[in-house]
Protein backbone atom coordinates (compact mmCIF):
# COMPACT_ATOMS: atom_id res chain seq x y z
CA UNK A 1 0.00 0.00 0.00
CA UNK A 2 1.49 3.32 -0.92
CA UNK A 3 1.64 6.32 1.43
CA UNK A 4 0.43 9.30 -0.24
CA UNK A 5 0.74 12.13 2.29
CA UNK A 6 2.77 12.01 5.77
CA UNK A 7 2.93 14.85 8.41
CA UNK A 8 5.14 15.56 11.41
CA UNK A 9 4.96 17.91 14.33
CA UNK A 10 7.54 19.01 16.60
CA UNK A 11 9.67 15.49 17.77
CA UNK A 12 10.97 16.18 21.36
CA UNK A 13 10.14 15.15 24.88
CA UNK A 14 6.80 13.58 24.44
CA UNK A 15 5.71 11.09 26.87
CA UNK A 16 2.61 9.97 27.96
CA UNK A 17 2.89 11.15 31.72
CA UNK A 18 2.87 14.37 30.13
CA UNK A 19 0.62 14.37 27.87
CA UNK A 20 -2.89 14.66 29.51
CA UNK A 21 -6.18 12.31 27.49
CA UNK A 22 -7.91 15.63 26.56
CA UNK A 23 -4.87 16.99 25.36
CA UNK A 24 -4.28 14.18 23.24
CA UNK A 25 -7.10 14.36 21.51
CA UNK A 26 -6.79 17.88 20.55
CA UNK A 27 -3.42 16.94 18.87
CA UNK A 28 -4.62 13.76 17.45
CA UNK A 29 -7.70 15.89 15.81
CA UNK A 30 -6.02 18.31 14.20
CA UNK A 31 -3.50 16.12 12.65
CA UNK A 32 -6.37 14.13 11.61
CA UNK A 33 -7.17 17.40 10.31
CA UNK A 34 -4.37 18.02 8.13
CA UNK A 35 -3.96 14.50 6.79
CA UNK A 36 -7.79 14.58 5.51
CA UNK A 37 -7.32 18.73 4.04
CA UNK A 38 -3.98 17.31 2.10
CA UNK A 39 -5.44 13.68 0.92
CA UNK A 40 -9.08 15.17 0.39
CA UNK A 41 -6.76 17.80 -2.80
CA UNK A 42 -4.77 14.50 -4.15
CA UNK A 43 -8.01 12.79 -4.14
CA UNK A 44 -9.75 15.61 -6.31
CA UNK A 45 -6.52 14.82 -8.83
CA UNK A 46 -4.49 17.50 -7.33
CA UNK A 47 -0.73 18.09 -6.89
CA UNK A 48 1.40 17.05 -4.00
CA UNK A 49 2.51 20.55 -3.76
CA UNK A 50 -1.27 21.66 -2.96
CA UNK A 51 -1.37 18.41 -0.46
CA UNK A 52 1.43 19.86 1.52
CA UNK A 53 0.52 23.02 1.67
CA UNK A 54 -3.50 22.57 2.13
CA UNK A 55 -1.92 20.05 4.97
CA UNK A 56 0.86 22.86 7.02
CA UNK A 57 -1.99 25.24 6.68
CA UNK A 58 -3.90 23.20 8.95
CA UNK A 59 -1.05 23.06 11.28
CA UNK A 60 -0.05 26.36 10.71
CA UNK A 61 -3.62 27.72 12.25
CA UNK A 62 -3.82 25.58 14.88
CA UNK A 63 -2.16 26.86 18.45
CA UNK A 64 -0.75 23.56 19.35
CA UNK A 65 1.91 23.48 17.18
CA UNK A 66 5.03 25.69 16.86
CA UNK A 67 3.99 27.24 13.75
CA UNK A 68 1.91 30.07 12.20
CA UNK A 69 -0.31 30.75 15.69
CA UNK A 70 0.69 28.81 18.64
CA UNK A 71 4.67 29.41 17.21
CA UNK A 72 7.49 29.84 19.93
CA UNK A 73 8.89 33.29 20.64
CA UNK A 74 12.22 34.96 20.15
CA UNK A 75 14.32 36.65 22.84
CA UNK A 76 12.09 39.77 22.51
CA UNK A 77 8.68 37.75 22.73
CA UNK A 78 7.91 38.51 19.41
CA UNK A 79 6.80 35.43 16.48
CA UNK A 80 9.58 34.97 13.64
CA UNK A 81 8.36 32.58 11.36
CA UNK A 82 10.06 30.77 8.80
CA UNK A 83 8.84 27.90 5.82
CA UNK A 84 9.74 26.05 2.73
CA UNK A 85 8.14 24.30 -0.19
CA UNK A 86 10.06 22.30 -2.93
CA UNK A 87 8.44 20.72 -5.88
CA UNK A 88 10.33 17.05 -6.30
CA UNK A 89 9.15 17.67 -10.41
CA UNK A 90 11.23 20.61 -11.28
CA UNK A 91 13.75 20.67 -7.90
CA UNK A 92 12.26 24.41 -7.57
CA UNK A 93 11.70 25.96 -4.65
CA UNK A 94 11.07 28.84 -2.10
CA UNK A 95 11.54 29.50 1.32
CA UNK A 96 11.22 32.93 3.68
CA UNK A 97 12.60 33.40 6.88
CA UNK A 98 11.93 35.92 9.76
CA UNK A 99 8.72 37.54 9.00
CA UNK A 100 6.13 37.98 11.59
CA UNK A 101 3.18 39.34 10.10
CA UNK A 102 2.20 36.58 7.50
CA UNK A 103 -0.30 34.47 8.20
CA UNK A 104 0.13 31.52 6.62
CA UNK A 105 4.11 31.40 5.76
CA UNK A 106 3.96 28.50 3.63
CA UNK A 107 1.26 30.15 1.12
CA UNK A 108 4.21 33.06 1.02
CA UNK A 109 7.11 30.40 0.46
CA UNK A 110 5.44 28.98 -2.31
CA UNK A 111 4.33 32.54 -3.71
CA UNK A 112 8.17 32.97 -3.66
CA UNK A 113 9.41 29.83 -5.48
CA UNK A 114 6.10 30.65 -8.41
CA UNK A 115 6.57 34.23 -8.54
CA UNK A 116 10.20 35.42 -8.47
CA UNK A 117 13.44 34.08 -9.92
CA UNK A 118 14.22 33.58 -5.99
CA UNK A 119 14.61 30.96 -3.25
CA UNK A 120 14.51 32.43 0.04
CA UNK A 121 13.26 35.95 1.31
CA UNK A 122 13.63 37.19 4.68
CA UNK A 123 12.47 40.07 7.03
CA UNK A 124 10.62 42.84 6.21
CA UNK A 125 10.74 42.12 2.72
CA UNK A 126 9.14 39.28 2.25
CA UNK A 127 6.58 40.95 4.42
CA UNK A 128 6.35 43.20 1.58
CA UNK A 129 6.25 40.83 -1.36
CA UNK A 130 3.33 38.98 0.77
CA UNK A 131 1.48 42.27 0.64
CA UNK A 132 2.00 42.84 -2.76
CA UNK A 133 0.67 39.13 -3.57
CA UNK A 134 -2.08 39.67 -1.69
CA UNK A 135 -1.77 37.07 1.57
CA UNK A 136 -3.49 37.82 4.62
CA UNK A 137 -1.61 40.17 7.00
CA UNK A 138 -1.93 39.92 10.52
CA UNK A 139 -0.82 41.40 13.66
CA UNK A 140 2.53 39.59 15.28
CA UNK A 141 0.16 39.67 18.26
CA UNK A 142 -2.58 36.82 16.36
CA UNK A 143 0.47 34.16 16.57
CA UNK A 144 1.23 34.70 20.18
CA UNK A 145 -1.02 32.04 22.57
CA UNK A 146 -0.74 32.55 26.43
CA UNK A 147 1.09 28.88 27.06
CA UNK A 148 3.79 30.33 24.65
CA UNK A 149 4.55 33.50 26.74
CA UNK A 150 4.36 31.45 30.18
CA UNK A 151 7.31 29.48 28.45
CA UNK A 152 8.87 32.37 27.12
CA UNK A 153 9.17 33.52 30.86
CA UNK A 154 10.04 30.39 32.53
CA UNK A 155 13.31 29.82 29.86
CA UNK A 156 14.20 33.79 31.55
CA UNK A 157 13.83 33.20 34.92
CA UNK A 158 15.77 29.08 34.59
CA UNK A 159 18.46 31.59 32.75
CA UNK A 160 18.50 28.83 30.78
CA UNK A 161 20.64 29.44 27.01
CA UNK A 162 19.39 30.12 24.39
CA UNK A 163 22.00 28.26 21.54
CA UNK A 164 21.21 24.41 21.73
CA UNK A 165 23.95 23.12 23.25
CA UNK A 166 22.83 25.11 26.42
CA UNK A 167 18.93 24.53 26.06
CA UNK A 168 17.73 21.50 28.23
CA UNK A 169 14.75 21.30 26.22
CA UNK A 170 13.80 21.94 22.37
CA UNK A 171 10.78 23.10 20.67
CA UNK A 172 10.98 21.53 17.57
CA UNK B 1 7.80 22.76 13.17
CA UNK B 2 5.29 20.96 11.07
CA UNK B 3 5.95 19.67 7.75
CA UNK B 4 4.60 17.48 5.06
CA UNK B 5 5.10 15.26 1.84
CA UNK B 6 3.20 13.84 -0.72
CA UNK B 7 3.06 11.79 -3.86
CA UNK B 8 0.45 12.47 -6.36
CA UNK B 9 -1.39 10.83 -9.07
CA UNK B 10 1.30 12.03 -11.57
CA UNK B 11 3.58 10.44 -9.27
CA UNK B 12 5.42 14.00 -8.48
CA UNK B 13 6.61 14.29 -5.08
CA UNK B 14 7.22 17.74 -2.69
CA UNK B 15 7.59 18.64 0.95
CA UNK B 16 7.10 21.74 2.73
CA UNK B 17 7.97 22.56 6.29
CA UNK B 18 6.54 25.78 8.56
CA UNK B 19 8.09 26.81 11.87
CA UNK B 20 8.78 29.41 14.50
CA UNK B 21 12.23 27.71 15.45
CA UNK B 22 13.57 27.94 18.86
CA UNK B 23 12.12 29.46 21.88
CA UNK B 24 13.91 32.16 22.79
CA UNK B 25 16.06 32.49 19.96
CA UNK B 26 18.03 35.57 19.28
CA UNK B 27 16.08 37.52 16.76
CA UNK B 28 17.40 36.99 13.39
CA UNK B 29 18.27 33.29 13.97
CA UNK B 30 16.99 31.22 11.06
CA UNK B 31 16.81 27.28 11.49
CA UNK B 32 16.75 24.69 8.98
CA UNK B 33 13.03 24.74 7.75
CA UNK B 34 14.18 27.98 5.68
CA UNK B 35 17.47 26.30 4.52
CA UNK B 36 16.51 24.00 1.19
CA UNK B 37 18.37 21.08 1.87
CA UNK B 38 18.92 20.66 5.63
CA UNK B 39 14.94 20.96 6.56
CA UNK B 40 13.25 20.79 3.67
CA UNK B 41 13.93 18.51 0.03
CA UNK B 42 12.19 16.87 -2.57
CA UNK B 43 13.34 15.56 -6.23
CA UNK B 44 11.41 13.10 -7.82
CA UNK B 45 14.18 10.64 -8.79
CA UNK B 46 14.91 9.97 -4.57
CA UNK B 47 12.16 11.28 -1.78
CA UNK B 48 10.55 14.25 -0.60
CA UNK B 49 11.82 15.15 3.28
CA UNK B 50 10.78 17.40 5.78
CA UNK B 51 12.27 17.49 9.42
CA UNK B 52 11.73 19.22 12.85
CA UNK B 53 14.11 19.45 15.58
CA UNK B 54 17.46 21.13 16.76
CA UNK B 55 17.89 23.30 13.20
CA UNK B 56 21.41 24.30 13.58
CA UNK B 57 22.37 20.71 13.71
CA UNK B 58 19.66 19.64 10.33
CA UNK B 59 22.41 23.01 8.72
CA UNK B 60 25.43 21.36 9.95
CA UNK B 61 24.46 18.21 8.27
CA UNK B 62 22.68 19.16 5.41
CA UNK B 63 20.38 16.70 6.97
CA UNK B 64 17.01 16.63 4.28
CA UNK B 65 19.20 16.56 1.37
CA UNK B 66 21.86 13.37 2.85
CA UNK B 67 18.77 11.47 2.45
CA UNK B 68 18.33 11.92 -0.63
CA UNK B 69 21.66 11.59 -1.41
CA UNK B 70 22.31 8.26 -0.29
CA UNK B 71 19.41 7.04 -2.26
CA UNK B 72 20.66 8.04 -5.38
CA UNK B 73 24.35 7.33 -4.83
CA UNK B 74 24.57 4.47 -2.30
CA UNK B 75 20.95 3.20 -3.54
CA UNK B 76 19.67 2.92 -0.31
CA UNK B 77 16.22 2.58 0.53
CA UNK B 78 14.51 5.35 1.99
CA UNK B 79 14.23 3.65 5.41
CA UNK B 80 17.92 3.04 5.15
CA UNK B 81 18.41 6.70 4.01
CA UNK B 82 16.61 8.48 7.04
CA UNK B 83 18.03 6.06 9.56
CA UNK B 84 21.43 6.63 8.56
CA UNK B 85 20.88 10.41 8.24
CA UNK B 86 19.33 10.56 11.92
CA UNK B 87 20.94 7.60 14.12
CA UNK B 88 24.04 8.90 12.77
CA UNK B 89 24.55 11.99 10.71
CA UNK B 90 22.36 13.75 13.44
CA UNK B 91 22.90 11.94 16.12
CA UNK B 92 27.11 12.04 15.42
CA UNK B 93 26.88 15.97 15.50
CA UNK B 94 25.29 15.42 18.79
CA UNK B 95 21.71 16.79 17.27
CA UNK B 96 18.20 15.74 17.89
CA UNK B 97 15.01 15.57 15.69
CA UNK B 98 13.12 13.41 13.68
CA UNK B 99 12.41 13.26 9.48
CA UNK B 100 9.59 12.27 7.29
CA UNK B 101 10.81 10.73 3.95
CA UNK B 102 8.41 9.66 1.30
CA UNK B 103 9.90 7.90 -2.19
CA UNK B 104 8.40 7.82 -5.22
CA UNK B 105 6.90 4.45 -4.59
CA UNK B 106 4.87 5.95 -1.70
CA UNK B 107 7.61 4.20 0.77
CA UNK B 108 7.75 6.44 4.09
CA UNK B 109 9.85 6.59 6.34
CA UNK B 110 9.78 8.10 9.81
CA UNK B 111 12.49 8.25 12.09
CA UNK B 112 13.41 9.84 14.87
CA UNK B 113 15.64 10.10 18.00
CA UNK B 114 13.78 11.83 20.54
CA UNK B 115 11.17 10.52 23.17
CA UNK B 116 8.40 11.20 20.84
CA UNK B 117 7.25 13.01 17.70
CA UNK B 118 3.81 14.22 16.28
CA UNK B 119 3.08 12.25 13.01
CA UNK B 120 0.45 10.78 10.71
CA UNK B 121 0.34 9.29 7.36
CA UNK B 122 -2.70 8.52 5.07
CA UNK B 123 -2.34 5.51 2.50
CA UNK B 124 -3.95 5.82 -1.09
CA UNK B 125 -7.55 3.83 0.12
CA UNK B 126 -7.49 6.97 2.50
CA UNK B 127 -6.45 4.78 5.68
CA UNK B 128 -5.20 7.33 8.47
CA UNK B 129 -2.86 6.39 10.95
CA UNK B 130 -1.85 9.34 13.69
CA UNK B 131 1.26 8.22 16.27
CA UNK B 132 2.57 11.00 18.98
CA UNK B 133 4.66 8.84 21.10
CA UNK B 134 8.25 6.49 20.07
CA UNK B 135 6.05 3.15 20.56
Amino acid sequence: VRIVLAIHGGAGTITRAQMTPEREQQYREALRQALQEGYAVLQAGGSSLDAVVAAIRVLEDSPLFNAGRGAVLNRDGVAELDATIMDGRTLKAGAVAGVQTVKNPILLARRVMEATPHVLLIGRAAEAFAQEQGLEIVPNEYFIVPERRLQLQRLREQGIGIVPEEASSTYG
Amino acid sequence: TVGAVALDRRGNLAAGTSTGGLMGKLPGRVGDSAIIGAGTYADNATCAVSTTGQGEYFIRGVVAHEIAALMKYASLSVQQAASAAIYGTLAGLGGQGGVIALDRNGQLAVVFNTEGMYRGYVDEHGHITIQIYRD
